[in-house]
């Protein structure tokens, strides 16, 4: 009866320690989580760990997303920087994360 | 580059207007 017990405590140490992760703003996560689409979160994702200063344009966003169609991935691009989670850098297809959330 | 930075401000304005 003990040993049950005990082991049923351990998933749910787990799971407490899984929903404080989320809290934490690592940043590593990618789901879905502040009101965005699946598409939006993906696209704002790329744009965050985009290490170039000027940020990354549509083109390298077609690229890495190759089951997204360019419009798609122009209106995500839109909302995001609408919302205020992207800006854009040196012209209108370069774009980067203000890396809050 | 200064228009970077203003855009920049901007999103950020509007990241913490959706916040309120």
């Amino acid at each position: 009866r003990k040993n049950l017990m005990s082991a049923l405590r351990v998933p749910h140490s787990y799971s407490s320690a899984a929903i404080s992760d989320v809290g934490d703003y690592g940043g590593g996560s990618n789901l879905p989580v502040n009101g965005l689409t699946a598409h939006q979160s993906q696209v704002l994702n790329l744009i965050k760990n985009c290490p170039v200063p000027e940020g990354m344009s549509l083109q390298e966003l077609k690229l890495q997303l190759q089951n997204m169609s360019m419009a798609t991935i122009r209106q995500a691009v839109e909302f995001l920087s609408s919302e205020g989670h992207i800006y854009s850098t040196v012209d209108d297809d370069h774009y980067k994360s203000t890396d809050v959330e | 580059l200064e228009r970077i930075h203003r855009n920049k401000e901007l999103a950020l304005q509007r990241l913490a207007e959706r916040n309120v």
